[in-house]
């Protein structure tokens, strides 16, 4: 169990440091295990934007602290793709040039893994094969309509 | 594995039946604020199993039941299909086609079916534990929390990849 | 002490039947004391978006709950105009049609107040006298730069 | 009163000094993902009297001392000027411009001063409590805290509207 458990954290690690400078343009993304590799041993996040000091992780911004975590969940499932995954809103606090970043990985990732997305950002809708739009009527209750993308 | 369609069925805001069928790639949905998209989200987990109403954003079994709307009586039932396909038998069950079905009463009663025949939830979880239950479904505002937990506490998000 | 509170609220409550309706578009928003007037009394928020019915908080979406605090704090603001306010990307979560509503509160609510609006939405920027620019160099200084409005 | 100018020297990402001066109405500010817009929200905050660093996203009171980048070496002080403007006294000082400023060193002293000359803690949050602190910044992602919170938690911000 736990020769598996740190053969997978070395390969998350591995993708992390890929996904981290693809998704932020630059800087280091690492994956450290920490207090040893007994059973509660865990892991540390290293993030390092580009053009930044190595910090600790609660002096990220908003945005930075999203892309980070995009680009964790993206190295486990470049490791272990699941057959779908689901993201709310996950690119809400990105800037543009983020966004494009996130639709062109996700797009990468989508031969693997299918995706669904809700999202606001028009960059992101832009990256999709189906697009569904929900709406709301005055009694409450949601229907769904099948839209043409852009 | 792939996923085909969802329909949902009485399950939050979603009084009449909706079905939704994914592409292969990306599907977006979008709409305005209120509309139901995170309420999708929310049925793809509780079909899957969720056991905690919590993190549906309800506080009991029957908040996941339409409970009415402007002109619009409340329903008895909330029921949620996932139709999966599989190449080979990668989920352990023989069938190309593999829908997982749950219902819940406003007694409180719960059903779960696969391919339409009653299973327990144990069967079920058994089926969705190869999906990668952990990082499935990310919800609203809550893709930042594995930076907030203690490094113990992410050995559950390896050990699922594992 | 506690007339003066009960008066606050009273006149917030009146104030948050306005901003919500106006934010949202329609629907109803309510502030009522719980537990009796003493000192150990509390608020309870009350937010039914238009087209549904009452329902509790915990069942709003991300952008009802942003929205719905939104009006709130308008409301206090309209009942006691503070001479400053700083809001750091409150509009994340709303739609194109509620970002718009916001902006055109914020800009009657800055006849007594001043803001200072940290934001990704152009709506909003639109909706602004002055723009700063904050650029961040390869160095990790921040630096600002004064920018003309669109 | 209304807000004029914010001088940052050695805040946080604010190596270099800057200033900004608002306008009447409504100022918007922009910026990539981590180039300083919610430092700058900080720095207002801190420079009003907050004494939680964990409010300011910081672990200790050098967090808010620029930390050094690539080729540039860390500062030993951190300093924040707000420049308010009044008609009369209702900040109850006789001037026309009131300049709070905090000063926090490496060592852990810190400064206040008002119109440049040092004062207590007690006599910048006396000035600033006016201003109606609990809803005078808004931070990222607690717009809708006070949905959270308990009724009874709620009554801090009326009794101050009060
Ligand atoms: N059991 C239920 N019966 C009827 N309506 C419900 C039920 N549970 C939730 N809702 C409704 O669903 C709405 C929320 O939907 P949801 O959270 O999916 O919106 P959303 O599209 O994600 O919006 P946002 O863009 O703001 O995140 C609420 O307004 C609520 O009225
Ligand atoms: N003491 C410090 N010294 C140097 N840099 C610091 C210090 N404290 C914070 N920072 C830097 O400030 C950056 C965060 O800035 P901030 O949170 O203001 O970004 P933002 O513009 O609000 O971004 P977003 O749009 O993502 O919310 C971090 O990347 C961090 O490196
Ligand atoms: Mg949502
Ligand atoms: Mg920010």
């Amino acid at each position: 169990m736990q020769a598996s458990f740190s053969r997978t954290v070395h390969a998350v690690d591995q993708a992390f440091r890929r996904t981290f400078s693809e998704l932020f343009g630059g800087g280091r993304g690492r994956l450290l295990g920490s207090n040893g590799a007994g059973p509660e041993g865990g892991i540390e996040i290293v993030a390092q934007p580009p053009g930044k000091r190595l910090q600790s992780l609660h002096l990220l911004s908003g945005g930075e602290r999203a892309l980070t975590a995009v680009a964790l969940l993206f190295a486990i499932l470049s490791v272990r793709p699941a057959p779908f995954c689901v993201l709310d809103e996950v690119d809400a606090a990105l800037d543009d040039a983020n966004v494009v970043r996130f639709r062109d990985m996700l797009h990468a990732l989508s031969e693997r893994t299918q995706f669904v997305v809700i999202t606001h950002n028009r960059a992101t809708i832009e990256g999709a094969a189906v697009l569904y739009g929900i709406t709301m009527g005055e009694d409450g209750v949601s229907r769904v309509l099948s839209l043409s993308l852009p | 594995v792939r996923l085909k369609r969802l329909y949902l069925h009485g399950f939050k805001s979603f009084a009449t039946p909706v079905e939704l069928c994914f592409d292969r790639g990306i599907t977006a949905v979008v709409g305005p604020n209120g509309s139901g998209k995170s309420n999708i989200a929310d049925a793809i987990r509780w079909a899957l199993g969720e056991q905690s109403y919590g993190s549906l954003r309800g506080r009991q079994a029957s908040d996941v039941i339409f409970a009415g709307g402007p002109g619009r009586a409340p329903l008895g039932m909330a029921e949620v299909s996932l139709t999966l396909e599989q190449e080979g038998e990668s989920l352990g069950l023989p069938f190309t086609e593999i829908t997982v079905t749950r219902r819940v009463f406003r007694d409180g009663e719960s059903h779960y079916l696969i391919n339409g025949k009653r299973v327990r939830l144990r069967d079920v979880l058994q089926l969705t534990a190869s999906l990668g239950p952990d990082y499935t479904v990310i919800g609203q505002g809550l893709v930042d929390a594995v930076l907030s937990q203690r490094p113990a506490d992410r050995r559950g998000l390896f050990e699922h990849a594992a």
